[in-house]
């Protein structure tokens, strides 16, 4: 089972840490502002509070022996490099740090970083594409331009069996799922009526899917 | 063709506008500060710098006008609310709002917001996902603990064909599309073999596709 140790306890680092206690892995939280580390114990398996520029302090907690460190700090940038540059040479496999900027990032990279999130910048995309999709509520970029996408039901097919709505010749996507209510329709059959309210998780082209979901 | 507007042009609402220029959509960007609008003239549409809580400056840029407005401002949020209230009021079909909690969230939904993201909580889960599976690459959360996931092919698997694999009874997961290089091969047929480097799109419960993605 796999250890964590995020450093850094802001929304980012919070969200972050919560959800790998939620999904049962062991972490460690560290933060230097005392109210924040008494607010997380109650969330996160064990917490400390350090200052993760301070090498000694981190080598007290034993960094090097969990598989993956992330370092969550942003504001201060020159925190970051330290806390991140120290993990590493304490022997930590895999770190993971949140950046601000591209720049900050290929400067990460260069001093050992494995791996860098730019937070906002990546939200700010998703949100882009559920927007330009009328009815796009998520999505996997298989490759550029094409993805798997989940849409709701065009209101044209409610009613019809899937056979009926000849997806693949009148569009050229492939239904996958659809979501009714609580129920998943793995690989629904061709006699499925399809009904108001209705997901569809759909592949194809992005372009393809588009013309599908302003379909109304 | 839909228009945008998006008020507050920090990391997020940057990103968020640029792509949707880059999507090919008409977006106008605002903030307050000059040096910020300078620096985005180069990438969006068009830009003004105006205080997004007075209503009359929107009105004379006819915010009415715009199908979606994305209000994107964090450290202040009366200023997020002003905005958000301003934007609904001039008759904005839909806002969509950047919220730092939960319960900003809940505040931003009574005052009339169509849609709140939290960015960097999602951020934070989503970073958790692509840590604890091994070869979770991207992932749609159908629904709790249900979703469609892409992951590296296991080592096991390299060489079997998919009836071979009996992925259903074996991992209780279901193969939605196999990427092979540069082709995508959806719903690949029984005899398909697997390849070394193969990504795999799986649909089922996280404990099953974990299960299946650390096989190796
Ligand atoms: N040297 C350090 N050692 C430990 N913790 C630190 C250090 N420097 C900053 N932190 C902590 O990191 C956390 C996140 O940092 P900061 O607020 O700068 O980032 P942020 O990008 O604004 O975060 P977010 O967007 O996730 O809320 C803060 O709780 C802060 O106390
Ligand atoms: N009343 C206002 N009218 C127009 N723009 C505003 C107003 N208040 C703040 N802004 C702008 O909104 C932008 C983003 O706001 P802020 O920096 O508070 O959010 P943030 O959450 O830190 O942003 P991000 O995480 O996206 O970088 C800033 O560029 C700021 O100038």
């Amino acid at each position: 089972q796999q250890e964590f140790a995020v450093i850094g306890l802001g929304r980012f680092g919070l969200s972050l840490a919560t959800t790998l206690v939620e999904r049962g892995y062991y972490v460690l939280g560290i933060d230097r502002e005392r109210d924040i580390i008494q607010h997380a114990a109650d969330v996160i398996t064990q917490v400390v509070a350090l200052d993760a520029t301070d090498e000694n302090a981190l080598r007290a907690v034993d960094i090097g022996s969990f598989d993956t460190v992330i370092v969550a700090i942003g504001e201060n940038f020159e925190c970051n490099i330290m806390a991140t540059v120290a993990s590493k040479s304490l022997g930590v496999r895999r770190v993971v740090c949140k950046a601000r900027t591209e720049r900050q990032r290929d400067i990460l990279l260069r001093v050992g970083a494995d791996h860098v999130v730019l937070p906002e910048h990546e939200a700010g995309q998703r949100l882009a594409y559920v927007l330009t999709g009328p009815n796009f509520l998520d999505q996997i970029e298989l490759e550029p331009g094409i993805s798997i996408t989940e849409i709701r039901v065009p209101k044209t097919m409610v009613g019809e069996t899937l056979l009926e709505s000849d997806l693949r010749r009148r569009y050229g996507v492939t239904l996958l799922v659809v979501k009714h209510g609580k129920t998943l329709v793995v690989l629904p059959a061709t006699d499925y009526v399809f009904q108001e309210e209705d997901l569809l998780v759909v592949i194809g082209t992005n372009e393809d899917i588009g013309r599908l979901s302003e379909t109304n």
